[in-house]
This record gives C-alpha cells, structure tokens and sequence, in this order.
C-alpha cells in the first residue's frame, strides 16, 4: 500500500480538494483506497457525501485508542472502491490528548500498519498547520503531496514546510519521499499564475509535478452535492485533471 | 483602542488580506493602527513589505517573556498610519511553550493592555486554526471580524467558530463582540456565491457585513509587491471595497 499525505500549511491551497479528487479518480482507475480525513473541520468527509456529525467514531478514535482498529471507523462511500476514515470537531481534542503519550508522533502510523493489505491507496487529508497531528500524518506516510495555490504568499510557506518534511525523514520516517508540488487554482490568462509557476519549477526543479489543476468554479461547486469531481461532472476540466493525477502518480513512484 | 481579531480556522479564506487591507485603509482615513501578524507564516509581516526573517524579535517574544513590552516589538512600516508587530516562524514554538503556563490564554491580552493608548486600532491576524495562540487573540480583542469565503466548504465551519467564540465570551473575555461576517472571494457571475451568500444571510442575518468583498487578481498581486492594495493599485475594485470596510467599521459599533 502507499500511503500519501496531503499537506501543506497554508491554508486554502487545495489540499482537501486534491485528497477527495485524486482518491476518486484513483478509484475509478480501479484501485481500492482509503481516504483518511485527519482535520477536525471534516471537510473530506463533507466532499464524500457525509455529515460529520453523524459520526460516533472517527479517525480520532482509531488514533488515541489502541484498542480501536481503524478498520471499525472506515465506512464505504457511494463511490465504487473508494473507502473513508471520517473526521469531525472531535478530532480537535486530540492534539492536547496525545501530546504527553510515548511515541505520540507514530500513533496513527501504528494504526495503519495493521490494515493488512486491503487498500492499494490511503491519501491523508491535513489540517493547515505543522500540528502533532500533521506529523502524524507525515510519519506514516511514505510519500507526501504538497499542493501549492498559484499565489504569492502560497511560495513563500513552501520553503519552511520542505524542511519540516527533511526534519521528519531525518528524525521518525527516513522512507518518507517527497511526491511532489501541485499546482492549484492557475488560471493561464493572468501573469501571477505564471510567475509563481516558473518561480516554482526554478526553485523545485523535477519536484514541481507535470499535472497542474486550474481554477475551475466546478470544483468549488462538487461539495455543495458530496460528490468528488468525477461523479458531479465528469466532462469538466477539474475531472480531467484529477484524472491525469492519477495516472502521473500511478505511473512513476515518487521522485525523489 | 478598538482591537479586533481577524479569525476563522478555515484556511484560505482571507483573513491576512483583510488584516492587512483593513489597516491599511483605516491608516489613510487617519488612525492610528497597529497590525499584530500572529500566524507563525508571517504572511501580514510580508504583506506590508517586511521579510518575516529578518526579525531577531517579533510578536513571539513579546508573548512569551513578560519583560519585553510589545512596544520594543513593533516597527513602522512605510504607510503612514500603519505600525507592525511582525511574526515569524520563531512564534510557531509558542504554542507547546505557553501550554503549561498559568492564565496561558490571556498573555497577548496582558502585553496589549500595556501598549498605554498609542493606537486607535490594533488588529490581529490569527492562522487557519483554533490554537492557543488564536484563542489568546480571542481573548486580547473586544471583536472579531470572521471572513468567509463564498464557497461550501467555507460555510461549514462557521457554526463550529461561533460556537467557539461563544464559549471564550463565557469563560473568559464577556467583552469579546462579533463585528460581522465578511464575504470574501465574491464572484457575482457564479451561482455558488450568490447561493452561499443567501445562506449566510439566512442563518446569520445582521452579524453578515454590508461590505462585500469581490475576488479580484490585484488582491493577490498586492502581496508580491509588499504593499497593501490602497497602496499598489488605489483604483481598483479591492481598494475600493476595503475602504469601505473600514468606513462601515469605523461608522457604526460592532453589530451585537
Ligand atoms: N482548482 C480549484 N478551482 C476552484 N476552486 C477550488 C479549486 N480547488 C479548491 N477550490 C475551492 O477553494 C476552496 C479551498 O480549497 P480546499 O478547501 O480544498 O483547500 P484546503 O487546503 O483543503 O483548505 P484548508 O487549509 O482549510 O484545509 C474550497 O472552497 C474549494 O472548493
Ligand atoms: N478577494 C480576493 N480576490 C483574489 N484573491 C484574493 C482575495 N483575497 C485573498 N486573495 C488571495 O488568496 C489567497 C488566500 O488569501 P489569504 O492568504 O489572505 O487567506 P488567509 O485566510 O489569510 O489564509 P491562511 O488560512 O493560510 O492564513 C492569497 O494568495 C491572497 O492573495
Ligand atoms: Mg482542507
Ligand atoms: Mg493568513
């Protein structure tokens, strides 16, 4: 299984919009993944048709009690192979509960190692901030995408993070990889959209990934109706792109 | 002085293009304001044309050791008017170091109360989440101005935020008023916003400002620039809208 996280604390840069899509998109390619919402606003459990409230158990449980597989927390969605680990507001009280506990940075690494094969995919959603439980997420990951809005202020966070992710594979996860920086919200016609893009690939180099996902009100209009790109309008640019991800992602391993 | 909070745990939703662009235009009308950057990305700090690094002392200091007035902090920008308490990524350790302090929630309130009637305004941009730090600004501030961006997602986590500032009304600021809801991100042309805005004026009536802010790309070109909109482009829609934000601020008291 490859466990990617989707980080970036930065916030607004696309990062749950990026986990519900390319799950989807992987999916539909055939793959069975797990979409794990690690933000206590439950976004990512929003843009799969689900109320967050609804939920008893969430990934916060699977996370502070050993006792609770993450198994038991995973529903099925109505997305053909696409599987959730659901979040809501409880998942804010982890960060204070897990803080003083041993190997707190590897608690939910430990819950996911004993998945035991049934998902080719698990696409962590993070919350925008460097928290014990963005490190969680990184630590259990083995590879991270990091997906970066068009804009100024966007590049400016995108130094600190890379060495907060070089920290990580030094000290808890040495297999952590850097799969790549996404693009989001370009818009071809203005000249921002592209000097944040060349200033990125003239920083990034290689890490910079070729798919590159534009601003497009579709995507911000899928979650009103719980569905991810791909079921809400598959024609549109948004649906094309996810998909391209997809297949960039599939068909190399990570880049670095 | 008027210290208001510019909050929501949302990301992306505006809440640094606010601070900055609301000091900035209260600066020309003639008041004196302080701008306090309290997000560890120091994007305000950029925004008014400083780099976050080159700051030994910021507004973390100032918080965390009680011997070092916010006074000694704070620098003047070239905006007449405008004064910065800059932050870096120095401030993202004071969360786990405030944790264990006595009356941990009401430093930044402590440090302000001393700033001894130099300013007419002081205002807080806080970062995507409902940390210690966000809940010190919380309770330093007698109101809080929550942008939302005109999309689904953003209009989910407002219940959850005015629960929250509820709760910090109760037990520790009975002071703490909600000067309204700003619209951010408006594009009049789309069904999506005029839908979220419809809803936000449905649920939350008079708290919704009467100023509405429009997405406009010299919004988020301002920043590369290091100016404040008033500054890089004083005719275009932004300038405009953001100037009567701070008239509609300075007209009235907060809404409830
Ligand atoms: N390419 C796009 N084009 C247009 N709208 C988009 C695009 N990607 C995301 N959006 C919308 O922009 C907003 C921000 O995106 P999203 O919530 O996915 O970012 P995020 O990084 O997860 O935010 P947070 O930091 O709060 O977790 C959402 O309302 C989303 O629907
Ligand atoms: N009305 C607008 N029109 C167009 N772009 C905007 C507008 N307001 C903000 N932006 C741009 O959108 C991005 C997000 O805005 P901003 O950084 O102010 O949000 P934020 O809430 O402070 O984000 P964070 O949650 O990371 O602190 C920035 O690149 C900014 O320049
Ligand atoms: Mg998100
Ligand atoms: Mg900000």
């Amino acid at each position: 299984m490859r466990t990617i996280a989707v980080a970036n604390q930065k916030g607004g840069c696309g990062k749950t919009t990026t986990s519900v899509n390319l799950s989807a998109a992987l999916a539909q390619s055939g793959k069975r993944v797990l979409l794990i919402d690690l933000d206590p606003q439950g976004h990512a459990t929003l843009g799969v048709g689900f109320e967050p409230e609804e939920f008893e158990k969430t990934i916060y449980n699977a996370i502070i009690d050993p006792l609770t597989p993450l198994e038991s927390v995973v529903v099925a969605t109505k997305f053909d192979g696409l599987s959730l680990a659901p979040s809501n507001v409880l998942l804010s009280g982890a960060e204070t509960e897990i803080t003083p506990r041993y190997a707190r940075e590897r608690l939910l690494r430990q819950t996911i190692e004993k998945l035991n094969g049934r998902y080719d995919f698990c696409i962590i959603d993070c919350s925008p901030s460097l928290s014990l439980l963005t490190l969680n997420a990184l630590v259990a990951s083995s590879e991270v995408i990091i997906p970066v809005q068009t804009h100024y202020y966007a590049l400016e966070g995108l130094k600190q993070l890379l060495e907060t992710i070089g920290v990580v594979r030094d000290r808890f996860n040495y297999s952590l990889r850097i799969l790549g920086i996404l693009l989001t919200f370009f818009e071809s016609r203005t000249l921002l959209s592209q000097e944040v893009r060349r200033e990125t690939e003239e920083h990034f180099g290689k890490l910079v990934l070729k798919t590159v996902i534009h601003r497009s009100i579709r995507l911000a209009e899928a979650p009103s109706a719980g569905e991810p790109i791909l079921a809400y309008d598959s024609k549109s640019i948004g649906a094309r792109e996810y998909m391209a991800l997809a297949q960039e992602i599939t068909a190399e391993e990570a880049v670095n």
